[in-house]
C-alpha cells in the first residue's frame, strides 16, 4: 500500500534526522 | 506487552520510537549543552516525506467509501504536517543559534509528534482495513441466515455457490490479519475461530442436505434434522461474531481480557 510506503519514508527520514542530531551531541561530549 | 498491535506498524515505527527515546535521554542527561549540527538537510528530507504522506492520505480519504476513514484521516495528517513544521522551525532556530534551547525542544517535540502523527495515520488506515474484513464477516453471517429457508437441492447448490467464495475470502483475510498481530491471545483466538469455521462449514452443508433429503422423502425426523442444521449454523455464527469482536480489539483493550 502507498500509505505504508509513505509512512516508512517518514520513519526512516525522522530516524536519520534524530540520529544526526543526537550523534553530533554525543561526539561533542 | 507490545506497544504497536500489528507487526507492520511496529516494523515502521519501532526504529523511530527508539531514536526519539534516545534523543530525550541525551537531552535529559544534559549532554545536549553543545552546538546542534546543521539540521536543514535531514529536516528537508522529513518534510518531503511528510508532504508525500499527506498527498497519499488525502487521495485515500477522498476516494474511499469508508466514512470513518474519510473523517479521521485528515485530522491525523494535520498532526504530521504540524510536526514537520516544528522540525523546520527547529532547524531554522538552531542555524541562527546552534545552542538554542527552544530549537532543541522543538526538535524533540517535532520528533514525538511525527511519531504520534504517523502512528495515528497508520491506525486510521489499519482500522479501515479491519472494517473491510468485518464487512465480509457480516456478509457471511447474512448468507448463513439463509440456511434455515433452504428446502430443496437447487437452493442448496445456490447457497453453497454464494457462501463458498465469501467464506474462503474471510478465512484467508483473517489468517493474514492474524499473522500480522503482535498480541498472542488475539492471534490464538482468531486462529481457533477460523479453524472452527472451516471445520463447521462442510458439516453444515451436510446437515442441510440431510434435512432436504428427509423433507423430500417421508419427512420422518425432519425436526431433528432442522435442529441439527440450526445448531451448526448457530455455532458458525458464534465463531464469526467472535472473529468480528477480536478483530476490532487492539492491545489497548487488554483490560477486557482481565
Amino acid at each position: 500500500e502507498l500509505i505504508l510506503d509513505a509512512a516508512k519514508s517518514i520513519a526512516s527520514a525522522t530516524a536519520a534526522l534524530i540520529k544526526a542530531a543526537s550523534e553530533a551531541q554525543r561526539e561533542l561530549v | 506487552m507490545p506497544v504497536f498491535h500489528t507487526k507492520t506498524i511496529e516494523s515502521i515505527l519501532e526504529p523511530v520510537a527508539q531514536q526519539v527515546s534516545r534523543l530525550v535521554i541525551i537531552h535529559e542527561e544534559g549532554e545536549a549543552g553543545h552546538e546542534m549540527p546543521d539540521l536543514e538537510r535531514p529536516v528537508f528530507a522529513v518534510s518531503k516525506a511528510v508532504t508525500n504522506l499527506v498527498k497519499v492520505g488525502r487521495e485515500m480519504s477522498t476516494s474511499t467509501d469508508d466514512l470513518i476513514l474519510k473523517q479521521d484521516m485528515p485530522q491525523a495528517l494535520n498532526k504530521v504536517d504540524e510536526a514537520a513544521r516544528l522540525l523546520v522551525e527547529a532547524a531554522k532556530l538552531s542555524k541562527i543559534d546552534p545552542l538554542s534551547k527552544p530549537a532543541r525542544m522543538k526538535l524533540i517535540e517535532g520528533s514525538r509528534w511525527i511519531l504520534q502523527g504517523t502512528s495515528n495515520v497508520l491506525l486510521v488506515f489499519d482500522e479501515s482495513e479491519v472494517r473491510k474484513i468485518v464487512q465480509d464477516c457480516k456478509k457471511t453471517l447474512d448468507y448463513l441466515s439463509v440456511a434455515e429457508v433452504v428446502e430443496n437441492m437447487e437452493d442448496l447448490v445456490q447457497f453453497v455457490r454464494d457462501l463458498s467464495p465469501i467464506l474462503s475470502r474471510v478465512t484467508v483475510e483473517v489468517c493474514k490479519r492474524t499473522e500480522d498481530l503482535t498480541h498472542q491471545i488475539h492471534r490464538e483466538v482468531l486462529n481457533r475461530c477460523v479453524e472452527q469455521v472451516k471445520t463447521l462449514a462442510p458439516i453444515l452443508i451436510c446437515s442441510m442436505k440431510i434435512f432436504i433429503q428427509i423433507l423430500s422423502q417421508d419427512g420422518k425426523g425432519v425436526e431433528e434434522a432442522a435442529e441439527n442444521r440450526n445448531y451448526l449454523c448457530g455455532r458458525m455464527s458464534e465463531e464469526l461474531n467472535e472473529i468480528i469482536r477480536v478483530l476490532q480489539l487492539t492491545t489497548y483493550d487488554e483490560d477486557e481480557w482481565d
